[in-house]
């Protein structure tokens, strides 16, 4: 494998992209889950999770262009050259996918198949350059007698994305070692040392997300049930930051960086994701710790590092006021927040392994557990 | 040439402008080489032309085979395989 030189990489793990127009060759849904396909591709192999923007700018701009297109290089008519893409970075163009659209695009290889060329022109948006490897996605030359039922990376492409990026995170369900502690039932729920990224309501049910993955708890049940969080929300990033139920309005709201979605049920509501400063937050802050929607006050309490802000849901705005300690209101708490969710009119906070049951009206912790006590290990 | 090329004689022009493209876009072939490339045993594009069969798993000879020629019509991605 190759990189670029200079070894361009993305500082960040949460990228955006955007599908700015499209190839009349397919239909919007076909060129929609091409290019989300192509990006779990890397995804699956790297610490890497993207979402996607509809409007503004993206980190991974993509688009369909003929000839010349603004960039230095001009597209050549049908055959030949593609597509072809720029290395990570803060120009205009860094990041961007180009595809040429003299090409006959389509979802299988009666033409050019879509899909194959995303994948790769991604590998470069991402860092990679070609591969000498004839067996790998980075081969400079489009080989449209690829197996694309049974796609796989070649161990030279994830060599080479994983020099970039390193391997994706331990997730719950990778095989772990067996440790007499451990339990022989799903060993991640019952880590003792578990903690949760976010958790939140969902009417009546209780999410535990932590990293690609979410458990779903009914309050009706003893056990969890443990799904991957694609299954429900494909285009939902892992690694989620903070999340909360706003039970009037039947929506929860998803936050990973300075971005959040709306979910209504397993729907995700159309155009999102948002900018978190679009709720009023200072541009100092550049994520949520953890969020909770109070029902009697219709007010959302928002955790970042050892302080929180207050959010009227009515006015749809950020109370005066705030920042303030969250030590200071919610003694016994903290410092740092990790998820926040309520339930029989109490908070329940976590913090690493640590959950606090917190009375709101009487202003104290009333329990102290382990974070995954929901889970009756 | 003032005078129309023939079939072959512009089949061969049509096939020089391909390889000196492709040399210079994906393998930094210095585009002074102009008027090396016709004469195809210069040694800066014998290089490149081994560079390029090297790096496509092809039999490394240096000349523009048919292998050489066909791989260099394939359908391909616009980045350039070496530098930057």
């Amino acid at each position: 494998f190759r990189t670029f030189p200079g070894m361009p990489k993305w500082t960040k793990t949460h990228l955006t992209y955007r599908i700015v127009n499209y190839t009349l060759d397919l239909p919007r849904d076909a060129v929609d889950s091409a290019i989300e396909k192509a990006l779990k591709v890397w995804e699956e192999v790297t610490p890497l999770t993207f979402s996607r923007v509809c409007e503004g700018e993206a980190d991974i701009m993509i688009s369909f262009a003929v000839l010349a297109h603004g960039d230095f290089f001009s597209f050549d008519g049908p055959g030949m050259v593609l597509a072809h893409a720029f290395p990570p970075g803060p120009q205009r163009f860094n990041g961007d996918a180009h595809f040429d659209d003299d090409e006959q695009w389509t979802k299988d290889t009666s033409g050019t198949n879509l899909f194959l060329v995303a994948a790769h022109e991604l590998g470069h948006s991402l860092g990679l350059g070609h591969s000498d490897n004839s067996e790998a996605l980075m081969y400079p030359v489009y080989n449209p007698r690829t197996n694309l039922a049974r796609f796989r990376l070649s161990q030279d492409d994830v060599n080479g994305i994983q020099s970039l990026y390193g391997p994706p995170p331990a997730s719950p369900d990778d095989p772990v070692e067996p440790t007499k502690s451990a339990s022989p039932k799903t060993p991640a729920a019952c880590d003792p040392t578990l903690s949760f990224d976010a958790v939140s309501t969902l009417r009546g049910e209780i999410l535990f997300f932590k990293d690609r993955h979410v458990w779903r708890k009914s309050l009706r049940t003893l056990e969890p049930v443990f799904y991957s969080i694609s299954s429900f929300w494909p285009s939902l990033p892992s690694g989620v930051d903070a999340a909360y139920e706003a039970t009037n309005k039947d929506i929860v709201f998803i936050f990973k960086g300075n971005q959040f979605w709306a979910i209504r049920g397993i729907e995700m509501q159309a155009g999102y994701p948002r900018s978190i400063h679009t709720l009023g937050f200072p541009a100092t802050v550049k994520k949520i710790d953890a969020a909770i929607f109070d029902k009697q006050k219709k007010k959302t309490y928002f955790f970042v590092e050892d302080k929180y802000w207050r959010f009227d849901e009515k006015k749809r705005s950020m109370d005066p006021g705030f920042p303030r300690q969250t030590a200071k209101d919610f003694p016994g708490v903290g410092p740092k927040v990790d998820a926040v969710f309520e339930a029989f009119g109490f908070f329940y906070f976590f913090g690493g392994s640590t959950q606090w049951e917190f009375d709101p009206n009487a202003k104290k912790v009333t329990h102290v557990l382990k974070s995954n006590s929901w889970f009756h290990c | 040439s003032a005078l129309p090329l023939n079939g072959a004689a512009r089949d061969t022009d049509d096939t020089m402008d391909l390889v000196q493209h492709y040399l210079e876009h994906y393998y930094n072939l210095p585009k002074d080489t102009k008027q090396f490339v016709r004469r195809k045993d210069s040694s800066p594009v014998v290089k490149k032309i081994q560079e390029m069969q090297k790096f496509m798993g092809l039999t490394v000879t240096g000349k523009l085979d048919s292998d050489t020629l066909e791989m260099m019509r394939k359908p391909r991605c616009g980045i350039p395989d070496v530098g930057e």
